[in-house]
């Protein structure tokens, strides 16, 4: 389903230039679990990022479902990222003024679910990972790991095909973070396609495939 | 160090109140350095608020080095603040416009530290964990864990008496997390009291005393 063909992502120019992402090629095949890991500042947002179509590459192309992303134009974009793939971001970019519900509901608006709808898949996504009680609360008004807990509901309640979660347990204690995991494993025996970025070998180990990035390669890439 | 005396923060009123700490009771002595655990949720970010100054609770006393903190004024408290206490936010809280040299600078200036000493101290404290090549840099130019690392280089470089850590090592691999960690154990040798939020075990054990709380409780306490 993902295919990335010798993809470089870099900044600046000339000696400064930083290559964030340096040549990687990768195929993840469809209904895979890969945990991606790697040092700070290995590159590993950088790809997650062009793997969401939330950024492109400097070169190098990524097929996604067989059709070459850089072809797509903005509409089609759009609509992979708003119907097909969930994103869990590193810093969970939940808007601060509306409450957990209606950012759990924004991206069932995007793809013009009707309100009735929206409101019971957004109340269900929620109750989940275990926040109904937490539904009308602001991002300011809740602790980090319910936080942490909202973005993944939020990348969840599309029912997408493909989630990318960067560092989803992070700010989770072992118990929650363990119900977490049990979740993904949930999706993931009914088809989803997940690609993980953790620093949690305990994590890592809950995937099928792990794959090493260092300085923005690949370096390891071993599946049970 | 640090005498908290049944201090209990609530929000909202009436069947809606929420206990985020409930009646805590807390001694820490100088030089100690303690590990905060607990699940998601379980009060421990309102708790280091508290310690930090940077929130009041709603009943009991908070007594910092023999002085009450509800009773100083607010240019002794932002004195301790700026001066005593170095704090690593959940979430970083780093100035997006400025760079990471010049947010480590911060601190520095309003301790009214002069230029000179402010560029070296500040270039030190990056250096120390890691990032000298990152001086120049924006938050949204840096990755999670590099802007994690700012966060702690900003706590340190007022060379504090109190560090507060709030899951300085969430964003980190394995290999960088152990680098802070040996920095932390050097810093606490030298006399630094630590309080450290923490959700990783490997974390908790570095520490002297392990405080785990639960729904705004305190239920377990043990020193080694
Ligand atoms: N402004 C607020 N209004 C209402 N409830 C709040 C507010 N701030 C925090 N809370 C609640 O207080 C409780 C404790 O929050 P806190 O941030 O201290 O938890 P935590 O232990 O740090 O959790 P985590 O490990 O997830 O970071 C949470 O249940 C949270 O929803
Ligand atoms: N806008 C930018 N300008 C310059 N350099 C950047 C920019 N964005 C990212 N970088 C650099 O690219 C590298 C890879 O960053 P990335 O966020 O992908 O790392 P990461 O593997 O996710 O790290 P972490 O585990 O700390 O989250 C880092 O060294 C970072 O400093
Ligand atoms: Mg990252
Ligand atoms: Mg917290």
């Amino acid at each position: 389903v993902i295919e990335l063909r010798d993809v470089t992502r870099t900044y600046g120019m000339g000696d400064a230039t930083i290559r964030a992402v340096d040549g990687v090629s990768l195929e993840v095949p469809d209904g895979q679990y890969v945990a991606l890991m790697g040092t700070s500042g290995s590159g590993k947002s950088t790809l997650m990022n062009i793997l969401g179509c939330l950024d492109t590459p400097t070169s190098g192309s990524y097929w996604l479902r067989g059709r070459e992303v850089s072809r797509l134009d903005d509409d089609a974009l759009a609509e992979i990222r708003n119907r097909e793939i969930g994103f869990v971001f590193q810093s969970f970019n939940l808007l601060p003024r509306l409450t957990a519900q209606q950012n759990v509901e924004l991206p069932l608006s995007y793809a013009r679910v009707p309100p009735q709808e929206r409101h019971r898949r957004a109340r269900e996504a929620l109750a989940r990972v275990g926040l109904a009680d937490r539904a009308e609360h602001r991002p300011t008004e809740m602790s980090g790991g319910q936080c942490q807990r909202v973005a993944i509901a939020r990348a969840l309640v599309v029912e997408p095909t493909l989630l990318l979660a960067d560092e989803p347990t992070g700010n989770l204690d072992t118990a929650t973070t363990e119900e977490i995991l049990a979740l993904l494993d949930e999706l993931h025996a009914n088809g989803l396609t997940i690609v993980l970025v953790t620093h949690d070998a305990e994590v890592g180990r809950r995937a099928e495939r792990v794959v090493t990035m260092r300085d923005g390669r690949i370096v390891d890439d071993r599946t049970r």
